[in-house]
Order: C-alpha cells, then sequence, then structure tokens
C-alpha cells in the first residue's frame, strides 16, 4: 500500500484561534479549500512563502499567511471560526530529523557571537545574500544552513576574527530530556526512533486508535509530538508507515531522575484515584494470596522489570500500578492465577470522610452488612464455624448471617470475622467504632472495679 | 536501656531481639515456643510487611554473638486490635527453650499491679553511655499510679500503663517491643509492652501497652 501523502502532521494546530499581523507587508493569499490537509498541501507549494494559514471553518476558506507568530505585528487572538495551523519549523528551536530545516530565530552562534545579517557584508564578506536563496529563508542574522553543511545551522557573526560560525541548535530529542518512562515528557519530538514520521493523534490515518485528544485531556497529546500515554516503557507515536502502526521515539533521559519530586505526593496507606502514587507494602491479593515479586519470572512471565519501570518502585512483591490500570494489581503466586488486584486497599477518600459504621458497646447486637475486615480483605461465611461447633469462637451463633462482621464471642475490641481460608490471617476485626452515644451507662472506673492480681496462677499451657 | 545493669545468668530468657536484615531493631517477648509479642512501631513497617527481611534471634546475652546463634524466621505476623500498638508474631519453627531461652507467663485478664510495684524492663537499645551497648541490659523501675500516669496516657485509658520516672533511668531506643515483667514469689510475668515515648529516661514515667487488658485477644490469636 503506497503512503498518502499527507502534510497536516508538519503542523502545530491551535483550535479557535487565529493569527493576523495588521504591519505586516505581506497580506494572506485566500483559497477556496475543502479541508485542513488540503488546506496544509497548499502552503507547501514552493513557489509561495507560506509559514501558517488560518482555516476558516464555516466556509471552507483557506488564509495562507507569509508571516509567523514571531513576525513583528502578528498576533494570535482567539476566533471560534478559525483553526490556526502553523509550520512547525517556524516556531521551534530544534531540530527535527536528520534533514536540517532549522527556521528558528537564534541570531548567536555557540560560542556566544552575534551573528551578522544575511544581507550585510560590513564585517564579514560573502555570498550567500537573501535574494539568491530565496528557499532558504535567510532572514534577519538567523542561524541557517543554506549549505547543507554537517555542523547543522550557523552564520557569519560580527566578529572579524570568526568569519563563521556553527549556532549549536540542539536537536528536538535532547531539548527536552524525560524522566522515569516519559510520562510527563511534552516536548516536541515528531519522529520514530527509526526515522518515520509521526501520525498526528487526531488523526484516524493511517492508524484507528483510541487516544483522541479530547479523551485525554491530561495526556497532551498534540499534533503529532511522541508522548506516553498508556504508560509504556518510553515515549511512542502512531506513524505515518502504514505498515507500521507504532514506534518508540528516541529521546535524551534527563541526568537526575528527580525521584524525591516523583515522590511528594505517594502514599503508603491508600489509593488517591488510580493508585499510580501507592509506595505501600500489601504484598497479597484480597483473597490472601501472595504476590510474585516484580524482579521473578516465576509463576509467570512479564516484562515490568524493575529495571525498566525506575520509577514505579516496583520493589519486592508489593502491590503497584505501573500501566495505569484502575487500581494497583500485581501478579500472583499461583500459577493458576496471572494477575490479581489489590482492591483490599482502601481509598484515601473514603478515609478522610470516614463513613464509618458504629455498633454499641461491644457490638454483639451489631446487625450491619459490613463484610471485610479493617485491612479490606472479605470476610467467610460464618456457615462453615457454626456447624463445625468451634466453641471457642461463637458463644452465641444468634446473627451469625452470611459473612457479616459480628461479635459471637463478645470480643472486647468489636465486631469481627473469619477470612477465607488460604489467607494470611485466619480472622481479623472490622473497620467498625464505637458509637458515642450519651445515653450509654459510663463504664466503672478503676476505682470501683475489683481489682485482679496479675499472678493468680492459671496455667494456659 | 538507660542507667540499668547487664542481665546476669538466666535471668531474661523470654527476652527476644528482632532483627531486619540482621540488624536488631527492637525487642520482644516469646510467650510461647511459636509465638512473639512486640509493638508495630518501630518495628515494622506495616502489617504486611516483607516478612523475609525479619528474623529473631531468642536467648542472646550479646548482640555481637548474634551471627553463632541461630536465627528463627517468622510465618506471620498479626497486628493487634485499633490502637492497641501490639503485634504477634508466629515463628515458623518453636524456638529451642533451652540454651538460655524461655517463655515468659502472660497476666491473668483485666488484672492490675499495685502502684510501686517494683518491675524490671529488658533491652539491648541505647544506653546513652550508663552501660555496655548491645549487651542484654535491665532496669528496675516502680509502677506509677494510674492518676498520673493518665496525663501521659491521653485516651488511652485501660490499655496503657506507666512505669518508672527516675532521671537517667528507662527505656530508650531500640528496646521498644520489649518487656515490662514483675514477679510475686516465684512467678514472672509480662505486664507491659514499652512503646515509643518523646525522650528516653526522663522524669516522665515510661509508657507500656497493658497486656492484661489484651490478653482475650492474645489467646484468642492462639486458638483461631
Amino acid at each position: 500500500q503506497k503512503p498518502r501523502r499527507q502534510s497536516l502532521q508538519k503542523y502545530e494546530k491551535s483550535e479557535n484561534h487565529m493569527l493576523i499581523c495588521t504591519d505586516c507587508p505581506q497580506t494572506p493569499v485566500v483559497q477556496n479549500s475543502r479541508s485542513q490537509e488540503h488546506c496544509a498541501r497548499k502552503c507547501k507549494k514552493k513557489n509561495f512563502i507560506c509559514r501558517a494559514f488560518n482555516f476558516q471553518k464555516a466556509n471552507r476558506k483557506c488564509y495562507l499567511l507569509p508571516f509567523d507568530r514571531f513576525t513583528h505585528g502578528a498576533q494570535k487572538q482567539a476566533n471560534i471560526n478559525f483553526t490556526l495551523c502553523e509550520k512547525k519549523e517556524y516556531i521551534r528551536e530544534c531540530i527535527s530529523g536528520t534533514k536540517d530545516n532549522y527556521r528558528g530565530r537564534r541570531s548567536w552562534t555557540k560560542s556566544n557571537i552575534t551573528c551578522q545579517a544575511w544581507s550585510d557584508n560590513n564585517i564579514n564578506e560573502h555570498t550567500f545574500y537573501p535574494d539568491r536563496y530565496p528557499m532558504q529563508d535567510l532572514r534577519e542574522n538567523f542561524c541557517r544552513n543554506p549549505n547543507n553543511d554537517p555542523g547543522g545551522p550557523w552564520c557569519y557573526t560580527t566578529d572579524p576574527n570568526v568569519r563563521a560560525e556553527e549556532c549549536g541548535i540542539p536537536q528536538c530529542s535532547q531539548e527536552v530530556c524525560m524522566r522515569c518512562n516519559g510520562e510527563d515528557y511534552r516536548g516536541k519530538v515528531d519522529q520514530t526512533e527509526s526515522g518515520k514520521e509521526c501520525q498526528r493523534w487526531d488523526s484516524k490515518w493511517p492508524h484507528v486508535h483510541p487516544f483522541q485528544p479530547k479523551k485525554y485531556r491530561d495526556k497532551d497529546l498534540r499534533d503529532n509530538y511522541c508522548r506516553n500515554p498508556n504508560n509504556r516503557l518510553r515515549p511512542w507515536c502512531y506513524t505515518m508507515d502504514p505498515r507500521t502502526p507504532w514506534e518508540y521515539c528516541n529521546i535524551t533521559m534527563c541526568d537526575s531522575d528527580h525521584s524525591e519530586e516523583i515522590d511528594v505526593n505517594t502514599t503508603t496507606s491508600c489509593i488517591q484515584q488510580d493508585g499510580t502514587n501507592y509506595r505501600g507494602t500489601m504484598n497479597v491479593t484480597p483473597e490472601g494470596v501472595t504476590c510474585q515479586r516484580w524482579d521473578s519470572q516465576f509463576p509467570h512471565n512479564h516484562s515490568f522489570l524493575p529495571v525498566n519501570f525506575k520509577c514505579k518502585d516496583l520493589r519486592e512483591n508489593y502491590c503497584r500500578n505501573p500501566d495505569g490500570a484502575h487500581y494497583p494489581w500485581c501478579f500472583t503466586t499461583d500459577p493458576n492465577q496471572r494477575i490479581a488486584k489489590c482492591t483490599h486497599i482502601p481509598r484515601c477518600d473514603a478515609e478522610a470522610t470516614p463513613k464509618i459504621d458504629c455498633y454499641e458497646d461491644k457490638g454483639e447486637m451489631y446487625r450491619g452488612a459490613l463484610s471485610t475486615t479493617r485491612s479490606g480483605i472479605p470476610c467467610a461465611d460464618w456457615a462453615p464455624y457454626i456447624n463445625s461447633g468451634d466453641s471457642h469462637s461463637t458463644i452465641s451463633h444468634v446473627g451469625l448471617e452470611r459473612n457479616y462482621c459480628r461479635n459471637p464471642d463478645r470480643d472486647k475490641h468489636g465486631p469481627w470475622c473469619y477470612t477465607s481460608p488460604n489467607n494470611r490471617l485466619v480472622w481479623d476485626y472490622c473497620k467498625l467504632k464505637q458509637c458515642e452515644s450519651p445515653t450509654v451507662a459510663p463504664q466503672p472506673n478503676n476505682l470501683t472495679r475489683p481489682k485482679i492480681s496479675c499472678f493468680v496462677h492459671i496455667n494456659t499451657r | 536501656i538507660v542507667g540499668g545493669h547487664e542481665v546476669q545468668g538466666t535471668d531474661g530468657g523470654w527476652v527476644v531481639s528482632i532483627q531486619r536484615k540482621k540488624l536488631h531493631r527492637c525487642g520482644g517477648s516469646l510467650i510461647r515456643e511459636d509465638w512473639v509479642l512486640t509493638t508495630y512501631e518501630q518495628c515494622f513497617t506495616s502489617c504486611v510487611p516483607d516478612l523475609k527481611d525479619y528474623s529473631i534471634q531468642v536467648g542472646l546475652r550479646h548482640l555481637n554473638e548474634s551471627s553463632n546463634r541461630p536465627r528463627l524466621g517468622i510465618s506471620r505476623l498479626i497486628c493487634g486490635p485499633e490502637g492497641s500498638n501490639l503485634v504477634m508474631l508466629k515463628l515458623e519453627n518453636p524456638a529451642p527453650v533451652s540454651d538460655g531461652a524461655s517463655t515468659i507467663h502472660l497476666p491473668v485478664k483485666e488484672c492490675h499491679i499495685a502502684e510501686g510495684t517494683n518491675c524490671t524492663m529488658y533491652g539491648w537499645g541505647e544506653t546513652k553511655n550508663t552501660g555496655l551497648d548491645e549487651a542484654l541490659n535491665s532496669v528496675t523501675m516502680p509502677m506509677v499510679d494510674n492518676e498520673m500516669c493518665s496525663q501521659i496516657k491521653g485516651d488511652a485509658e485501660n490499655s496503657r500503663i506507666c512505669a518508672g520516672g527516675n532521671i537517667g533511668e528507662g527505656v530508650c531506643e531500640r528496646d521498644y517491643g520489649g518487656p515490662l515483667v514483675c514477679q510475686e514469689h516465684q512467678r514472672k510475668v509480662i505486664v507491659g509492652v514499652s512503646i515509643p515515648r518523646t525522650k528516653c529516661a526522663s522524669a516522665q514515667p515510661a509508657l507500656f501497652v497493658n497486656v492484661a487488658f489484651y490478653s482475650e485477644w492474645i489467646y484468642k490469636v492462639f486458638r483461631l
């Protein structure tokens, strides 16, 4: 399948905006255009200097602009009737890919010498006149590369002793570095590591995909820039090659991992939102099965190696959410159960605004429907324990319904329940509080209570 | 233990060293051959820690003999009732109750120790240069009456007891979790489990979990 020609990925799009320039000598060229893509192709034509276009949505008109946002007098305005598309090369300060198309506004060399204007010959004489090379955009004294020098954009300098020098414009892959797995990367790399052009996130061609920018507003899926909206190893993008759905992008890692900044919002005892920042030590499933260590491939093979997800804290076998799932999870040590969600870790908001049920006295009469322990482990049915005649735990069988928290042995610490048979805890208390009732008779204080000796010889063995 | 003295003979055989990555972290008490009673705070990171990092040593006299003595693994950690600060540890194998190790009796439930009774606290913790560091030390301290103690206990009421209050004597870092033991005739009973306070060995009495208050829970854990 021959790739369809597409041009819009070379533009940065601003919905409901337009660019105007009242002072500019050249006026926009207005053309009818069936789509933004069509407009982008018109703007690309070489016989016309076009740095951006305003697309008028209602009447499908294309205003091809010979200026960019940095041109003196240019102004970006909000206007719901227009979509502004700006050629990236005129608004970025980095080099994308191997082809040197830098059209930015840097005007000093890498040793900090001011560039000489291309139209000047006063200090360092040369022949790269702007008129002679109209397609090279030899404007003012901006760094350019009209001779395709392998060192990148350069300029003649204003120092008589230094005729010309490279400007040291960075590659876009180095301009903004990434931390961790690049989930927060907001740089401008728009090519994959093999040099394939990225598909726009708001386009369904050549690959239909679920990552529509409007659905994932916090992921900043702008234009066709590499991003990591789904917790892959690195930022990536869908490619313009119909045979390659997606590829990783090559982006420089930051020198320091800033892990201390990343840890600011972590929680250890409860879950906020999807629990991506949970750093607690829960390492069993709600059913009590021990979690598999992240650095182990047994019993389950997996790709969540701690070394590849350094900011996800895949320590030991603790429940974590390295992939943006709905809740922290772990691989289990049960060969028949690959993954388990750690839903027994409570939610922080549930702790902040507790709706904890309460019980009177010791809770013998509690008849509520809570059926999880204080750590969120599901309770087991009472039935087998009643039938087994476990006299140690059940003084009274009244009210032992289903798997609800109850207090059949008048435990002074409140209602409790058994857990499932394979749980590490056989039983535990439930998350219930004693009711604060003014009508409850006061407990006899120590003065009136008979004092029992601690040394009464009862042999507990 | 600050201001105490090194334990002699077979005394304190029930005191265990709870270690994380083979380093002494806090004290505990052998209440059954396969059960240790200690505190949560400063001993463990959570109620579900990675137990393979932890081990127990019994019958130790000095931490420098630690490498020559057997280590016992923990198979289960059970956190006590809300607010108790207690933890029970089930050992993977019963501790050898010979060779200097023994168990300590639990108190009768809801019992009371009279004010002024001298009881003893044990531990391998900080001595503040008052004794031999890393040796098992003990200090004797009087039980403090409830009224004075209530200011320290706050809302904890019957779940806490206090002892000590002599400046320069008391429990300190790495002793926590260890036992406060009272004796009547030949019977020794663990009445308290030490828990951290802001200062050690100050004029303010030390705070302990009242084991008698939680004895029902302890027996229930044994049973179930």
